[in-house]
């Protein structure tokens, strides 16, 4: 989930 | 992660530094929206939030932290420390008018409609705007300093090379988030219009000075 909703940018 | 987005973040990075040594430097914040900076630090508050949730890199977790520390570092040079020289007369933009559609926006469109997730939503909406009472400070004095102006193109290059790492991901066929996109798309249009007066005067030594 996290990857695949720009989580993962700042 | 790729060479955009590292290269967005330093600039992001840089631009934050650049602020803080001018504050720093000239113990003043003349020139500098308090409300700006304010909203800056409710957008990392909210966002980086999941700092308690989840793990996705140490890179990850040290940038948020050092974007947490300095925009409340900011924060206490402005209202704090350097408090007597901070421009407030001239920094008027009501953050309510931004802050407020900001939770309904959130409310209404989101991925999914849990506490984090709404924060998160919240923090991007917000952040697109948040620039505002900064720009419009600059436009009721008619003029930014040179520093100011170089801060301001360093947020201007963050948000356009975030752009350019999205390109990137899609044409890997990652997945990306639409509301991240057009908040983006968004957050860099309204930088437009200072990017060209940046190129055409600053960079040629001259001050920022809106056309009368």
């Amino acid at each position: 989930k996290i990857t695949s909703t720009n989580h993962d940018e700042l | 992660m790729n060479i955009f987005r590292l290269l967005g973040d330093l600039s992001h990075l840089l631009a934050i530094i650049i602020l803080l040594l001018k504050i720093w430097n000239s113990r003043s914040c003349a020139g500098i929206s308090g409300r700006s900076q304010f909203l800056f630090a409710i957008v990392f508050t909210a966002r980086y939030l999941d700092l308690f949730f989840t793990f996705i890199s140490l890179y990850n977790t040290v940038m948020k932290i050092v974007f947490l520390a300095t925009s409340y570092g900011t924060l206490y040079l402005m209202y704090i420390k350097f408090k007597a020289t901070y421009d407030s007369n001239h920094d008027t933009f009501r953050i309510e008018f931004l802050i407020l559609p900001a939770i309904a926006l959130a409310l209404l469109i989101n991925e999914e409609f849990t506490v984090i997730e709404i924060l998160w939503t919240f923090s991007i909406y917000l952040e697109s705007v948040a620039i505002l009472p900064q720009l419009f400070m600059v436009s009721k004095t008619g003029e930014a300093e040179s520093i100011t102006s170089h801060y301001l193109f360093a947020l201007g290059s963050y948000r356009a090379l975030y752009i350019l790492n999205w390109i990137y991901r899609w044409f890997l066929t990652e997945k990306l988030n639409a509301i991240a996109i057009v908040a983006g798309i968004v957050q860099t249009i309204l930088y437009c219009d200072f990017f060209y007066l940046y190129l055409t005067k600053v960079l040629k030594g001259k001050k920022l000075q809106l056309p009368a």
